[in-house]
Order: C-alpha cells, then sequence, then structure tokens
C-alpha cells in the first residue's frame, strides 16, 4: 500500500538503527552528505537482503522491512 | 551456520550452567525444564556435559532482565530483540540474557515466545555458533514458532556445533520422552499421539524422520493439496510446501509446521477465499481456517458443519471458483458445490465429476484455480479445463509450475 512520508521516516531510522545494531553500519557523524549516507545504508540493506535470501535490491521495501520487524535475537548477524 | 571472529569454544567438556532469576510468566519447574531440555539438544550431538550449579560463577549465567541490564546492549521492550548471549570465554562470555518483557511460554503460541526454542538457540551462542541464514535452522536469526514436542537440530546447526566440539563420543544420547507433554494444545486431532508422563529409559528407536522432500522435477511427484495463498500457490506433500511466488523465479521450500506448527502434516485438501484472505485445510473428518499464519480459533471444525453426509469421512480436493463464488470439493468420482455467500452446499449434489467435467474421469488429488482455468491434479499429472465451458484444454505434468 502506498506509505504515508511521516510513516516513512520513521521507517527509515527503525532501519538504521536495526543495521547498527546487526549489520555494522556506523553513522559517520561528520558525514554532509545525506546521499552519502543513503548509499552506505543501501550496502548494508543488501547485506541483510542477502542473508535472509530475499531479493537483493538495497531499497527499504515492504518484505525488508517486515523482515525487520519480526522478533529475532539481540546477537548481530555479521561482525566486521 | 557461522562461529564468532576466531572461533572462541570451551576447551573443556565439562561445562556448568546457573539461573540466576526467573521470570514471572512462567512456573520455575517449566524455566528449568525448558532451559534443561535446550541444553539438552546441544549434549546430545557433541561430547559437551552441563551441569547445573545452585551457587557461585558458572561458565553460562542465565538470567531474566529488561530494558538495561549492566551490558552494553539494552533490551528494547517487547518485541524487538528477544535475548542475546556471549560467546565462550571467563567473565560476561557463555552468559546468556533473557528480555524480561517479553511473555515466555512453555507453549506455542502466537502471542508469546517458548522459552525452549530461544534458550536453545542462544546457547547455541554460548557454545560458540553465529547466526545462520539457513530458513529452518535453530542458529537463524528470526524468531520462528514450531511444534517443539519432537524437536530436532536442523542438520545446519549439528554441523555447525560438530565443526568447533566434534561428534559425541558415544552414541548419541537420544532425548528422553520423560517431560509431561509440552504442548497440550486443543488444535491436536484425535489421532495425535498420547505422551506418558511417567520417566521413561531412553530406548533406542530414534524419533522416526519424516521422508526426505522429493525433488521438484521428479516426474513421478504427486501433492496431497494446492491453494492459491495472497497471490502465491502452495503445494503441499506430507509435512513439505512448494511455496510459487509471482515476484521470484524460484521455488522456495518450506515445512508445514515453519508457518502453522500446531496443524498436522499431511493435508487432504485446501483452497482459498481470497475476498476473505481466509484458506482452509482439511485433513480426514476435520477442517482449520487460517489467514496468513494465524489460526482462526473455534478450529479444528468436523468436515460435517459444512453439510456434508455423516458417511464422508474425509474428501480429495476443493477449489474455490473467485468468479462464482462456488466451491467445488471431489471426494471419489463425485462432487459438491458450496456457496461461500449462503454457507451451505448446493441441491442437487453430489454429482459425478465426469457428467461435469468432460475428459475427467478419475479421482482428483488436488485442485487448483488459475489465470481463468481449474488444474486438476491426479498423481503425476494435471489436467488444465475451461471454468466456463468446464473442458479438458490439456493435460500436463503435476510439476509443471516449477519450471523444469
Amino acid at each position: 500500500f502506498p506509505v504515508v512520508p511521516e510513516k516513512e521516516k520513521e521507517d527509515i531510522q527503525f532501519a538504521q538503527k536495526y543495521l547498527e545494531n546487526f549489520y555494522d553500519f556506523k553513522e559517520e557523524k561528520h558525514s554532509l552528505f545525506r546521499a552519502q549516507k543513503l548509499d552506505r545504508m543501501a550496502d548494508k540493506i543488501r547485506e541483510m537482503q542477502s542473508f535472509f535470501g530475499l531479493e537483493v535490491t538495497g531499497q527499504l521495501n515492504r518484505k525488508t522491512l517486515d523482515m525487520m520487524k519480526q522478533p529475532r535475537c539481540g546477537i548481530p548477524d555479521i561482525r566486521s | 551456520y557461522s562461529t564468532f571472529p576466531h572461533s572462541p569454544k570451551w576447551k573443556k567438556e565439562d561445562v556448568t550452567y546457573r539461573i540466576l532469576n526467573y521470570t514471572p510468566d512462567m512456573l520455575q519447574a517449566d524455566v528449568e525444564e525448558a532451559i534443561a531440555r535446550a541444553f539438552q539438544l546441544w549434549s546430545s550431538v557433541t561430547p559437551l556435559r552441563f551441569t547445573r550449579l545452585y551457587g557461585g560463577q558458572a561458565d553460562i549465567m542465565i538470567s531474566f532482565a529488561a530494558g538495561f541490564h549492566g551490558d552494553f546492549y539494552s533490551f528494547d521492550g517487547p518485541g524487538g530483540t528477544l535475548a542475546h548471549a556471549y560467546p565462550p570465554s571467563s567473565g560476561i562470555g557463555g552468559d546468556a540474557h533473557f528480555d524480561e518483557d517479553e511473555n515466555w511460554t512453555k507453549f506455542t503460541t502466537h502471542s508469546g515466545f517458548n522459552l525452549f526454542l530461544v534458550a536453545a538457540h542462544e546457547l547455541g551462542h554460548s557454545l560458540g555458533l553465529g547466526h545462520s541464514n539457513v530458513f529452518g535452522a535453530l542458529m537463524y536469526p528470526v524468531y520462528m514458532a514450531r511444534d517443539t514436542r519432537d524437536y530436532q537440530l536442523h542438520q545446519d546447526d549439528i554441523d555447525g556445533i560438530q565443526a568447533l566440539y566434534g561428534p559425541p563420543r558415544e552414541s548419541p544420547v537420544l532425548p528422553t520422552k520423560a517431560f509431561p507433554p509440552q504442548e497440550p494444545t486443543e488444535l491436536t486431532t484425535a489421532e495425535a499421539p498420547t505422551e506418558t508422563s511417567s520417566r521413561e529409559e531412553t530406548t533406542e528407536n530414534t524419533p522416526s524422520k519424516p521422508p526426505s522432500r522429493p525433488e521438484d522435477c521428479d516426474p513421478h511427484l504427486t501433492f496431497d493439496a494446492i491453494t492459491t495463498l495472497r497471490g502465491e500457490i502452495l503445494f503441499f506433500k506430507g509435512s513439505y510446501v512448494w511455496r510459487k511466488s509471482p515476484y521470484f523465479s524460484e521455488i522456495e521450500h518450506d515445512t508445514i509446521s515453519s508457518f502453522w506448527p500446531s496443524l498436522v502434516a499431511g493435508f487432504d485438501a485446501a483452497y482459498e477465499v481470497d475476498k476473505t484472505d481466509r484458506v482452509l485445510f482439511f485433513k480426514d473428518n476435520q477442517y482449520w481456517a487460517v489467514s496468513g499464519y494465524s489460526i482462526e480459533s473455534g478450529f479444528p471444525k468436523p468436515i460435517q458443519n459444512l453439510g456434508f453426509p455423516t458417511n464422508i469421512r474425509k474428501i480429495d480436493a476443493a477449489v474455490h471458483d473467485h468468479n462464482t463464488k462456488k466451491t467445488y470439493f471431489f471426494v471419489g468420482n463425485k462432487y459438491w458445490s458450496y456457496n461461500e455467500n449462503t454457507k451451505s452446499m448446493e441441491r442437487g449434489y453430489p454429482r459425478k465429476i465426469a457428467a461435469d467435467f468432460h475428459g475427467i474421469g478419475h479421482t482428483v488429488d488436488a485442485a487448483l484455480q488459475k489465470n481463468g482455468y481449474f488444474y486438476f491434479f491426479h498423481g503425476s499429472n494435471q489436467y488444465e479445463v475451461d471454468i466456463k465451458r468446464k473442458k479438458l484444454i490439456r493435460t500436463m505434468k503435476s510439476n509443471s509450475w516449477f519450471n523444469c
């Protein structure tokens, strides 16, 4: 279904937290370019999609977000 | 499977554990039983032996806590993260923490988390395993409610833990059936085996393993039941499910229990009423209604509720016609027509299948409606029938949907 803009922002924040917790995503505090952050986030989304056997698009689509919202173990899925 | 960086593991076979506190959600005895069973899963496939301590420092300290609880990984309230555990080492190494904000239970329900399943997963970490991306493995990071009565480790989990500790020294210690049935759910069929609650000796009989899943392109592949479900097509055989999605070209393989843990395997028939987002499963003289993962309360119900005479003890196949809102039930060489609007069997049935569906002169194992056609499956063949004219168009192999 179409996503309400505020909901979208919320979803991105949720996804960012998830990727920080479980996929070693580090937000570079001093990165000036929003696009850079989204790029790096897309990489991490791809990693997560590949781990769960989802279609690897790098996009925060519905299936990817649904998987992120599943109850789960607190240990990261990948470690640097 | 995966391990932690540098593959830390216990350098001894005798590992101790201690339960520091309990969740108010469960009886203390049930918490202890769930954790003991979880340890037994791993001891049955490795040389490891686990001894419980009642005081002092144990290798694996087990506790329940909410929110911030003294390490750098605070819990997050209900849902989300359920628990975590540390890889083998001194100090906090091996310890397992469970989020007290979750609803812990000894059953498999859709409203709580089964402590045995989550504990078994976390103890995998306590012994050195990381997460696995194999769907259905215990070390898969996402919680999946499943039937735990005869729970067995996935081969991927066994491969992982034996890569760290090797196989058990003597023949595997089989889990005793000493525990009372853990899941007296009302959803079990009358034939469900009843477990004794008295302590039994370990027997040599290994629990019977379900037959392995036939290959997708096995020319002799037959199906018990087939249904659509939210745009996908699910093919059932025994406990196995082949899933064809309009979004992915690959066929996904699952088991019935990974979607509906409390349903028995081996359906007779299944059909979807898409307008109500409802799928009905039939086995023997009972049927269940599900919507996605959730099983509607009040089921199973006897098939007589749908209007079948009492002499009908099971059905062969069912298919719902989305256009006419009629559902056809196939039994032997006859079929019934059920009106989903009036919730009643139509008059004048049963009728002979061959009389109305030209070219279909045999029983129907499974049935499907797709793209304006009915597909009647019989053995390893399927018959495409034009719904309006009820005329046979062509015959194909039953597994032609699998891109063979």
